[in-house]
């Protein structure tokens, strides 16, 4: 697929996006 | 036979159909179930708000390729709710996985982040169908044509009333829940992301300012109390 640039940590998720974690 | 565009789009347009008629109308069992753990049941919250979400979007789909085409918004929404759903469930699967967590009740009552996944979907979807395209773009309000009529991003988030900066927060998770896109689509989300961070999350009225603000206040308040830490 295109070489998409996944920035996100291990530890970083949706929940911390929305501050659910 | 050549790839041409045409036949390029038909086949993106079978593949996502082919990838979500196995994925129904409604929140499947295992995202059922997960809604069921939740603190508090967001099942109704959900279903009720799609059917705010499919009237706005349709109507405004309408407004913009054509009163005929209302009927054409309601498609694309029905395809985009099964993307939704399936796309939700990948990323709990994988929260739970990180997490080892099963009750996402804050995230699944968060309306931002369940307006901001379906707009996403959409997106998707009309990038598929090639309505949302960086190339076209044309602005044709009530051209009947739908490639040429103005539901390019960052349309979406005018329709929804979501923030750039909310709608970025699903982009990456998105591709990695569904490994499926194309390159193509993949590429679409890309360039959505790079129009939000260059531009769109920098205009009057964006939280982004709001949220530096509190940072930079935050941050402030932190050197005052520790001086001695600074050394």
């Amino acid at each position: 697929s295109h070489n998409y640039h996944f920035g996100l940590e291990d530890h970083e998720g949706i929940s911390e996006l929305f501050d659910c974690d | 036979p050549p790839q041409t565009p045409i036949r390029a789009a038909m086949t993106s347009i079978q593949q996502l159909r082919g990838e979500l008629i196995s994925t129904g109308d409604q929140p499947s069992t295992n995202l059922d179930k997960y809604f069921k753990n939740c603190t508090v049941d967001p099942t109704q919250d959900v279903l009720k708000r799609l059917e705010t979400l499919e009237q706005t979007f349709s109507q405004r789909f309408g407004q913009a390729v054509g009163p005929r085409c209302v009927i054409l918004g309601k498609q694309r929404f029905t395809l985009g709710v099964r993307l939704y759903y399936k796309v939700m469930e990948e990323m709990l699967k994988s929260e739970e996985k990180r997490l080892s967590v099963q009750n996402f009740s804050k995230l699944l009552n968060d309306s931002t982040f369940h307006t901001s996944l379906m707009a996403c979907a959409l997106e998707v979807v009309m990038a598929t169908y090639g309505e949302s395209s960086f190339k076209t773009g044309g602005y044709n309000p009530g051209g009947d044509d739908p490639a040429e009529a103005d539901v390019c991003f960052p349309w979406i988030l005018d329709v929804f009333r979501l923030s750039a900066f909310d709608f970025y927060k699903v982009i990456e998770s998105f591709i990695k829940a569904e490994p499926t896109l194309s390159k193509d689509i993949v590429k679409h989300l890309e360039t959505c992301e790079n129009l939000i961070m260059e531009r769109i999350a920098w205009r009057t009225g964006s939280p982004l300012f709001e949220l530096l603000k509190q940072e930079h206040e935050g941050g402030a308040a932190e050197q005052v109390e520790t001086p001695a830490m600074c050394y």
